[in-house]
């Protein structure tokens, strides 16, 4: 996706081989506008997958998951890092395992937010190690809805998920591949 | 605003006198559509304030707060509860006490997302005991930016945080007034 990329390399800060900072429109402010333009381009990429929830993650993934859904008229749910005030009820859960922090955290979606007959989309903000979609994938697994595929706004593929998530077979969308960060540089990913 | 009222009374469920829990639309699966209303109604009330930021907190006001930017076309920035992995530089901060866990927390916001000349509009999912909406306040104040006003979805209006809000001068527009929970009902707040 032109536009992001190039949002990328004016607003985007590479503070290390491995981390790339874009607070300015993503992670922390918040670009209205190019989350409209990512919603319309996921919704392109997914609109023939019969999408009927997309399943994302707290807190960044919200954001491109609501223009989305808004985009496909799909429902929209946010999986838990931490149980909030009301999750009471049964829930479905997955842990999730963190190489920088090295320890495992449990990621909770409430049963009654997703059904058998789901057909449903993940969207997260970032593809690294792929922890958290894997977390995600076992969360409609259990439910037993099926998995529509998986939107990711900024993908680097130098780190192992792409390749985890593709060697499970699913429909895998990102709007930014960087193949490297490194001298402090962007280098995105040209397909073949 | 009748259509989030209708939505309280279907879709909402009172878990306690001082508890409503509204998963199904707001807290953990998301109405687009109905935030998309909301977020209408939040700029018609705000239009005439000359707003150029909206301030919300993670999770649950991401939502809200990014369909009311793009009505009103302003910027959009989340405050933090925890520190995220590329929240190096410098943060205005400020304490949130929860009466609940009986313990402050810190939240964050770098300071290059709040200009001095920034004119902030405040949006959360939820009004209690105000602590949230008060370090956001502190935050703004912080950097030397104006307060447009708050908007919040669900108002308790049984809960300080209203009173409190008011008597410092804020606008606030709730857009649904909760005069009570108890008899596992909610009654609506009827204003004179
Ligand atoms: N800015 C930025 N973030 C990265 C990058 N690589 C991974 N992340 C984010 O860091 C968090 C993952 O950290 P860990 O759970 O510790 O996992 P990891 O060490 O195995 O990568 C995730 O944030 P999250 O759970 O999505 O947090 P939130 O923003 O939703 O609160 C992920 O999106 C990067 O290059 N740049
Ligand atoms: N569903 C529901 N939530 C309520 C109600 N009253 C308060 N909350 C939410 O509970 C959280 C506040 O809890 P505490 O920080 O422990 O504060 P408190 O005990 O002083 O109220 C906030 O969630 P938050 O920080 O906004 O969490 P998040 O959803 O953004 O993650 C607030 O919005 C209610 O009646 N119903």
């Amino acid at each position: 996706m032109k536009t992001l990329k190039d949002e990328i390399l004016q607003r985007g800060a590479v503070l290390s081989d491995g981390v790339l900072k874009v607070d300015s429109f993503l992670n922390h402010a918040i670009d209205p506008n190019l989350m409209t333009k990512i919603g319309e381009t996921f919704a392109e990429r997914f609109q023939e997958e019969g999408v009927t929830k997309i399943l994302t993650i707290e807190s960044s993934g919200i954001a491109p998951a609501l223009t989305t859904s808004l985009q496909l008229q799909s429902e929209l749910v946010f999986a838990r890092k931490r149980k909030s005030l009301t999750m009471r009820d049964d829930l479905y859960s997955a842990e999730v395992y963190s190489f920088t922090k090295q320890q495992a955290s449990e990621i909770s979606v409430s049963k009654e937010f997703l059904q058998p007959t789901d057909r449903v989309l993940i969207i997260d903000d970032f593809l690294a190690n792929g922890q958290a979609a894997l977390g995600l994938i076992d969360i409609i697994k259990q439910s037993g809805a099926s998995i529509a595929g998986i939107g990711i706004v900024i993908e680097k593929t130098f780190q192992p998920g792409r390749e985890i998530l593709e060697q499970e077979g699913y429909k895998i969308e990102s709007l930014a591949r960087i193949a490297s960060l490194s001298d402090g540089k962007v280098t995105f990913y040209t397909e073949k």
